[in-house]
């Protein structure tokens, strides 16, 4: 339904938030998160490559189908939190 | 599709 190729975003943890909105989650009527907003001078803004609109699939290989907003948003929150990696990897979905 | 019409909207979160 208008669903474009999943594409790989890397976002770089370069400011000290992420800086996106998310709505969306299982049992909503966005049943998978969904960029509503991006805030200025987040990371996300600043390495410009997520859109307003855009579709999370996954974030780190985990995927975020069937996850309830809490839970897929604390997937989302953790990814940035961890000392682990310096990035944060979005699988993302555009419609048309 | 009527089904989907009852689900309720979400929350949004900041991030």
């Amino acid at each position: 339904v208008g669903i474009m190729e999943p594409t790989l975003v890397r976002v770089p943890k370069c400011a000290s938030t992420l800086g996106i909105a998310v709505e969306g989650g299982a049992n909503t009527r966005q049943p998978l998160p969904r960029i509503a907003t991006i805030q200025k001078g987040g990371s996300a803004h600043i390495s410009g490559q997520l859109r307003v609109g855009q579709v999370i699939l996954e974030v780190n290989g985990v995927s975020l189908k069937g996850m309830e907003h809490r839970d897929a948003t604390r997937v989302i929150a953790e990814a940035f939190k961890t000392k682990d990696k310096d990035y944060v990897d979005f699988l993302i979905a555009e419609f048309n | 599709r009527e089904k989907r019409l009852t689900l309720p909207p979400s929350e949004i979160t900041l991030l």
